[in-house]
C-alpha cells in the first residue's frame, strides 16, 4: 500500500498542525 | 451558555484546535486506544462547532468516530 501521510496523528502535548502544508 | 464554547472565546484559532484535540483525545481514548491519535486527527479537521458538538454528545461523537473509522479503514484497505 501506499505510505501518504493520512490521516494527521493527534498527540496530547503535541503542537497540531493539522493538514497544513509543512 | 455552554462550558465547553466559554473555553473557545479566548483562544487564538490555532489554540482552539489544540485544546479541542487534547479534550476530543481523552474521550477517543476510551473508546479506541489504538487508533485514537488518528481519528483524533481527521475530526479536528471538522469545524471547532462540530468537534464542540462531539464533546458535548456522546452519541454525535460516536456516529463520527464511526465514520472516521470507516473512512480510515477504506483508506488501509
Amino acid at each position: 500500500g501506499s505510505s501518504i501521510n493520512w490521516p494527521p496523528e493527534f498527540h496530547p502535548g503535541v503542537p497540531w498542525k493539522g493538514l497544513q502544508s509543512i | 451558555e455552554s462550558p465547553a464554547t466559554s473555553i473557545l472565546a479566548p483562544a487564538p484559532s490555532g489554540d482552539q484546535k489544540q485544546m479541542l484535540g487534547e479534550r476530543l483525545f481523552c474521550l477517543i481514548q476510551t473508546m479506541l486506544p489504538s487508533l485514537a491519535a488518528k481519528i483524533t486527527g481527521m475530526l479536528l479537521e471538522l469545524d471547532n462547532l462540530d468537534v464542540l458538538h462531539m464533546l458535548e454528545s456522546p452519541e454525535f461523537l460516536r456516529s463520527k468516530v464511526d465514520e472516521a473509522v470507516a473512512v480510515l479503514q477504506d483508506h488501509e484497505a
